[in-house]
This record gives structure tokens, sequence and C-alpha cells, in this order.
């Protein structure tokens, strides 16, 4: 393994990472998992933690950009370089930049994940039967709104089970229209537009308007690649169209024809031989998370290793299992340590351990040679000491935070302000000590409470319950509910981590067609958070001590702890 | 499969970047590009190609033959990261 000159490192192991846009190749949460994947590569093997952040400067900002894309190092179309990244510094370095003109894969072709439909976001399985006929790629067959879709089986006709694939007529990304489709035509600079555009941009992404006056209304996102878009040629993004005419001859799907090198390639509008618009078919693409992976390792302080097997040899290969080579772990390691690996376990206490069973231990040594004295402290007695909470919620006004038979109170109005502990038993005596989530009924004022498969209902004094999550439509196999969020009329959801319900509270039964997958309505937040609330129209998802904060129009745009940033301890 | 064989059509499309520059020059663009010569240095001199190739040829694991073969060739036409080898 090599290292920068000057071994350059980061001064800190808590590295935080922006990914400030994504590429129109892959769904944004396939993105955002390959750079998760490819960050633990290396704090598996390190004391480094990757953090990743919504806003402000992070010191690994990613991007995706093509030819000039704001550095001095331009990209060079189509295969050749795939990305670079900065040594570990201010600034730039440190950022990881990846070429758009590639088409992002996970290393094995076309990534189709699906939205809607009832396969829960699965991805497109090709080649998928339909009517006893076989598909390659998404269709509209079968449909009469010409929306495109495909199996997430390989036999519809058997299985059933479908969603729709990317298109410009179901969502956009980035721009400022929060996914919103396009609405086509739409105008632009005066000019009518019936597809997306390149126009107006010069960095080649393809963009549509959200509503049909871009001029007047401004409102705009950028158009996903559907599956059959071409790579380079001179109709990058675009998708093939079949059929189309070429030498006066008709092709139903990309061909050779042409070409001595083999490569197949198809006509962007239905005749090449008068629009001369072309651009090759998808290939296997290059995996996303091993480019990520190296260019990672420049990121920390790697510099190319000359071993051909290493992630941090220069050249990309595909490998299927991938594990890293012991040349970077010594790289890494040489830089930052060894850390405590992918699972790190609690220290051992040298004497015979107290009861913890309702507290932590600290575990003070008085010098090195002496015994090791354990303490233990009881963090139930001060907000700010307790790690993380069992459940937060806004009732009356006031965020009351739950832990362990004890809450705490504290006023939006007057920040700081810490009222508790309190027992639980001595306002809610029903209950019992350890509470999931609850929440307040807006319009009764009714306050719900839940722990394990179990609910209690209290209209000030008076309780009903406990009752079982069954009564509520929740089926046996949820262990309990860790989160909830007033959605107004009458309507709560209820969070389990990766699924969430419509509970509507006046019926006290869920809406049909739930559960639904979290991370398909609320990307960019941890799918294990063990606490949902709505606090000041913002919903908070909470992870051990930090909280993701993500505004109504569900963007993600703060991550902070929750000691510091609602409880305001010092 | 076609009965008989048709005369293979070769088309020049539009915006493909068609390579008209020769292997050396390849060769130099990519030498200088990762670290291996310098602009200053870049002579056109056989000599310090040859180094340079040596060098990127050990770095890279291959033969060392110090020559423009097939697999130094190969090796600089296969997908890589745009990070220099050597130097900042």
């Amino acid at each position: 393994f090599q290292t920068f000159e000057g071994d350059l490192k980061w001064d800190h192991n808590d590295i935080t990472y922006r990914v400030l846009n994504y590429s129109p190749d892959l769904d944004g949460d396939i993105i955002e998992d390959a750079f998760r994947r490819a960050f633990k590569v290396w704090s598996d093997v390190s004391p480094l933690t990757f953090t990743q952040i919504y806003s402000g400067e992070a010191d690994i900002m990613i991007l995706f950009g093509s030819d000039d894309h704001g550095d001095p190092y331009p990209f060079d179309g189509k295969d050749g370089l795939l990305a670079h990244a900065y040594p570990p510094g201010e600034g730039v370095q440190g950022d990881a930049h990846f070429d758009d003109d590639e088409f992002w894969t996970l290393g094995t072709g076309v990534v189709v994940k699906t939205r809607f439909g009832n396969a829960n976001g699965a991805v497109c399985q090709f080649p998928f039967k339909f009517n006893g006929r076989s598909y390659s790629s998404c269709t509209s067959e079968g449909r009469t709104d010409g929306l495109l879709w495909c199996s997430t089986t390989t036999d519809y006709d058997k299985d059933k089970k479908y969603g729709f694939c990317p298109s410009e007529l179901l969502y956009t990304y980035g721009g400022n229209s929060d996914g919103d489709k396009c609405v086509f035509p739409f105008i632009f600079d005066g000019e009518s537009y019936d597809a997306c555009t390149k126009e107006g941009r010069s960095d080649g992404y393809r963009w549509c308007a959200t509503t049909d006056n871009f001029d007047k209304d401004k409102k705009y996102g950028f158009c996903p690649n559907r599956d059959t878009a071409v790579i380079g040629g001179n109709s990058q993004g675009d998708p093939c169209v079949f059929p189309f005419v070429f030498l006066e001859k008709t092709y139903n799907s990309c061909t050779s024809n042409g070409r001595d090198d083999r490569r197949l390639w198809c006509a962007t509008t239905s005749n090449y031989d008068t629009d001369r618009k072309w651009g090759f078919c998808p290939d296997q693409g290059y995996s996303l998370f091993l480019v990520a992976a190296h260019e990672f390792g420049h990121a920390i302080g790697l510099e190319h290793s000359t071993v051909r097997d290493a992630l941090m040899y220069p050249m990309y290969s595909y490998i299927e299992d991938f594990q890293l080579h012991s040349d970077d772990i010594e790289g890494v390691q040489y830089l930052y340590g060894s850390g405590t690996g992918p699972h790190p376990s609690p220290p051992m206490p040298t004497t015979e351990s107290p009861d913890v069973s309702d507290k932590t231990t600290t575990t003070v040594t008085t010098s090195p040679t002496t015994t090791t004295e354990v303490v233990p402290v009881d963090p139930t007695t001060d907000a700010c000491k307790v790690k993380a909470f069992d459940a937060i919620t806004e009732i009356e006004g006031q965020l009351h935070f739950f832990k362990d038979g004890k809450y705490w109170k504290a006023s939006s109005a007057r920040p700081g302000a810490i009222k508790g502990p309190l027992k639980i038993s001595d306002t809610w005596p029903a209950l019992p000590s350890v509470i999931d989530t609850a929440f307040e009924d807006l319009l009764t004022k009714k306050i719900f409470f839940f722990s394990g498969r179990r609910f209690w209902v209290y209209t000030g004094t008076t309780v009903l319950g406990p009752r079982g999550l069954e009564k509520l439509g929740i089926g046996k196999d949820v262990e309990k509910i860790v989160g909830s969020l007033q959605r107004g009329r009458g309507k709560v959801l209820l969070f389990n981590g990766d699924k969430y319900w419509r509970l509507d509270v006046k019926t006290q039964v869920v809406d049909k067609g739930y559960p639904r997958d979290t991370e398909d309505a609320f990307a960019g937040v941890p799918i294990n958070a063990h606490d949902v609330f709505l606090y000041k129209e913002n919903i908070h998802f909470c992870k051990d001590q930090f909280y993701w904060r993500m505004t109504p129009r569900r963007q993600v745009d703060q991550v902070g702890y929750v000691k510091y940033d609602i409880l305001n301890c010092p | 499969a076609p009965l008989q064989s048709q005369p293979q059509v070769r088309v020049t499309f539009p915006g493909e970047l068609v390579s008209s520059i020769s292997d050396d020059e390849l060769a130099e663009s990519y030498l200088e590009r990762f670290g291996y010569i310098s602009k200053r240095s870049r002579s056109n001199t056989h000599v310090s190609i040859s180094k340079a190739l040596l060098q990127m040829q050990k770095k890279l694991g291959l033969n060392e033959t110090g020559e423009l073969d097939q697999s130094t060739m190969e090796a600089m036409k296969t997908p890589r990261c745009g990070v220099p080898d050597v130097g900042n």
C-alpha cells in the first residue's frame, strides 16, 4: 500500500459525508446504500466512523458530474476515467467525484428499482414472463396509460408481483419540486417542450418542469433514466426508440450493425437515417459500490497500491463477493490503527459485576496497578445523562421524554428548562415502565401509549386498555410500535422500523393498503429508528443519541443530538 | 443465421470519440496523466518513454519490458481511477 506524501490523514475519526447529487442511472436509495456499504468497508477495519449529513460542509463531499465538473481534472466521457477523490484535508480535499458519463450499476447490469405497484419497491427481474411472452426491459404492454412497468419475479403470470419503472411520467429527482412528475408540454424560455430536455444546462442532465410553465413557476426536477436509456453517443440519457430505422432497415432491439467493435447501440428517435441520434445500449456498467470503496480509500489517505488484487489498485475489475485485501487493511491501519472491528463489544469489568439490570456502569481506574472499581451510575435522575429515550412525544404543547418508568417535560417556549424526573405511574397508573411510543390525538386530546404488543388510551384520568395491537389490525408478527406521527384529520402513522401503518384514530383500525415500507416514503432516515415523533411540524427519527429531522415536504434538513439540540443540555 | 453473408457496412457515428491518435501518443498522454512523466520532460525521446513505461509496468504489476507491448496497451485502455499513480 501507499499513502500520500506526508501521510495525509484526518485528525479526527468521526468523518462526515454528504451526497450532493445523484446519478440518473440508479435510484437514490440504491446510491446511498452503495455509499454506506463502501464506507463500511473501511469502518469495519479501522476506528473510523462515517456519518451522513444533509446540509453544510462535510469532510467528504460526494458528487456526480461529467467532463468539466468544477475542478481542474475533467472526466473523459464513457469508460477511461471512472472517478477520482482527493486526500484528507479542508475544502475540496477529501471529496469524491464520480463520472456520470459512465453507466452506474452494481456491476452486473441495469438495476431498476420499482415504485408503487405491489412489490414494496423491489427491483425488476429481467427477463420476466407476462401473458406468455418474455420481456427483457420495462414495458407498457397491458396498460392503457403508457406507464412502464416490470415484474419483480421472473413470472408475472404466476406471481403477479409488479412495480412501476423509473420514468419522468412518474417522478423526478433533485430540483425543487419534491419529486413531482414532469408536466408535458411545458414552457421554457418561451418554447414548448414535450419531453425532458438538456436545454438551458451545461452539465448534460435531463430536466423537465413540474408545472406547465417553467418561466412563470420556476418548478423543475431531473428526469430519472429509463432502463433503456443510452450511454454516450450523442443522446446520453435518452431512451432507445423501438422500432427505429437504420440504413432503411427496421430494428426492434439494440444492434451492433454498422460497427466493427460488436458494441450494441440503438437510435433515440424512430429514424436514425434522418435524425442521426444514437447511443450505446446499457451494458454491465460499473459497480458504484466498488468504485466508491476505492475512492473513499483515497479520501481517508490511501494512494494507489501495486497489489493487483487490492481494492486500491487503480484499475477497475468487478468482483462478486468482495472482501477487503490485507494490503488495504494494512494501509488504513497504518494511518489510523486497528479500531474495534465491525462488532465492538463492551469492555469487560475486571471485578465481579454488580446488578446492572436497571443501570449502566462506569469503570473507574484509580491507578494502573490497583483493582478496578466499578461505580454504578443511575442515568435516569438526569435527563441529560440518558443516552437514548424510550419515547419522545408532544403532549399539551410540551415535549415528554420517557425512560424506564420516569419522564421529563420540556417546554419549547423556555429552551433548557427541563422538569422532572416524574414517575409515569403517578400520572398514568395503568402504564408499564417502558413506553415504546405515545401520541396525543389533536382532535380529542386522548393520549395513546404503546408498550410491546399492548396499548392504552387515556382520556384525562380515565384509561382504556391494555388492548392488543391485533385490535388495531396490526399482525401478530409485529413485536412493537416504536414511533407515531399525527397526520391531521384523525389519522396517525405508526412505525415499527422498516414498516408503517396509517391508523384511523376514530375507528381505531389501520387503513387498507398498509403496512408500507418506511424507506419508500421517508428516504434518508435510518430504517431502524427506535423512535419517531412530531415536533414543531417536523418529523424526527431517533437512533441512539441522534435524530434525523425531516421537513413536512419530507426532506431531511438536519441531523443532530437529542441531548443538545432538542433537550438543550449544556 | 442469414443464408448468405451480407457485406458489413461501417458507419461513423456522430459524437463518437473516434481515436485518431497513435498508440505512442496515447501512451505518452497516459504516462503524463498518471504522473510517470512530467509535461516538461515529455520530449518524445525514446529513452524517457521507455523509463516511464518501466516504472508504470512495475507499478501496475505488468511484465517489465520498457516497451509498449500489447499487455501494456491493454492496461492503458482499462477503465480506472483518475488519481495519479505517481506524485501529487
